[in-house]
């Protein structure tokens, strides 16, 4: 319990820091394989041209996300979190550290893939997104309910496979609204763009 | 890192419990969704007539996957984990403490969906499965490669999605050899029972 209330007071002085340089933080959650990087690269992708764009991302040892979204010519830091399961507060400031946060506006901070830890390790970001993909299941949300509470928007990826999967969408977006009637959910093909532009007015960025 | 010893102390007096009762376990892993609970119900289908099975799952909160096994007649257990993202000795050692092992020959162990913690947990169960599906991309065992490392048998799953996912199963195989060359490597698809049989070979049970 101490460890989260430290983790809670490092993600306050992050999210100050950030707020004070006119930085917005995403802190982007999900399942080992849902999208992620897929969703930043296409975010970066779209957003580029207008904002000043930076992103960190959540990996045990290998650099393999950070290459791909560094290919765009935006700032990369690689965190590598050696065992741990998710990204905290205060990996996230070593990180801050390291860039120069006058020369950025829109920070996409990639978790490691995971819907249990992330939800308890608030990192300091204005806004939380959750990426799921269809084929891991149909039960997905209910399972994990607590990281939906406070996500700002949830994507429900890889609709292309929906059909092959068996799995609702539909019903997937009933199970989140039902956890937080707050958040927005957009379904969406990462992988083809497909529903992008309407992540892009969910976050307001 | 006292916790890890404390843990493993535990997992071998849950070890010396199940040798000395004569019951074989096995602890299968695998990310969110991947497939675990399909392939569970498909060994006890196959085995439910030739041995005495019970069944362990470890989830947050929910009972969803041990309704879905228990509809085969065999004992169920459902451990409740809370917040902890992975199962531990101590979790299995009170699960089985509630039940009759002289009555069962199979403990097949269903972990909480996770790649990483669970590499770290022994839970005292002779061998170690792990499940991954085609459809978290092509890169899933080179960025996870600890929890494939003492694993006996490596099942890829939701082979009817390669296509559609550009994920080339054969190079998912040479990256787990690459990791750890003694373990079997079962391409299925659980869902319709493709597999299945050389899964039960290669565990040998
Ligand atoms: N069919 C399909 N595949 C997709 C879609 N979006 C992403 N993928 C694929 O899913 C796999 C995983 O995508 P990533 O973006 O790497 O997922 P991630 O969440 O970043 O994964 P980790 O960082 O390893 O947790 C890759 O093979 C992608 O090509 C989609 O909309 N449809
Ligand atoms: N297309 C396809 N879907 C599959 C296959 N095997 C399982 N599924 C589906 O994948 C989803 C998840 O399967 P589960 O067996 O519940 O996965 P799990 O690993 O037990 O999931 P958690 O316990 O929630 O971590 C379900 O919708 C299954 O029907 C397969 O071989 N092909
Ligand atoms: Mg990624
Ligand atoms: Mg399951
Ligand atoms: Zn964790
Ligand atoms: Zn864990």
């Amino acid at each position: 319990e101490d460890l989260l209330q430290a983790n809670r007071d490092l993600a306050e002085e992050n999210r100050r820091l950030l707020a004070r340089c006119g930085v917005e933080a995403i802190d982007i959650m999900g399942c080992i394989g849902s999208g992620k990087t897929t969703l930043i690269h296409q975010l970066v992708g779209q957003l580029k041209g207008r904002r000043r764009i930076a992103v960190f991302k959540g990996d045990l040892t290998t650099t393999i996300d950070t290459d791909i979204i560094a290919r765009h010519g935006v700032e990369t830091v690689q965190i590598n979190t050696g065992k741990e399961c998710h990204l905290d507060a205060n990996l996230v400031r070593k990180a801050l550290a390291k860039i120069d946060l006058g020369s950025i506006d829109l920070l996409l901070i990639e978790n490691v893939g995971n819907l249990i830890c992330p939800a308890d390790f608030q990192l300091g970001a204005e806004k939380r997104l959750v990426v799921i993909s269809v084929t891991e299941g149909p039960y997905m949300v209910v399972k994990h309910s607590r990281i939906f509470m406070d996500a700002d928007t949830v994507v429900i990826n890889k609709l292309d496979l929906a059909e092959a999967m068996k799995v609702d969408a539909d019903r997937l977006e009933e199970d989140v609204k039902h956890v937080n009637s707050n958040a927005t959910v957009v379904k969406a093909i990462c992988r083809d763009g497909v529903g992008i532009n309407t992540v892009i007015e969910s976050l307001g960025v």
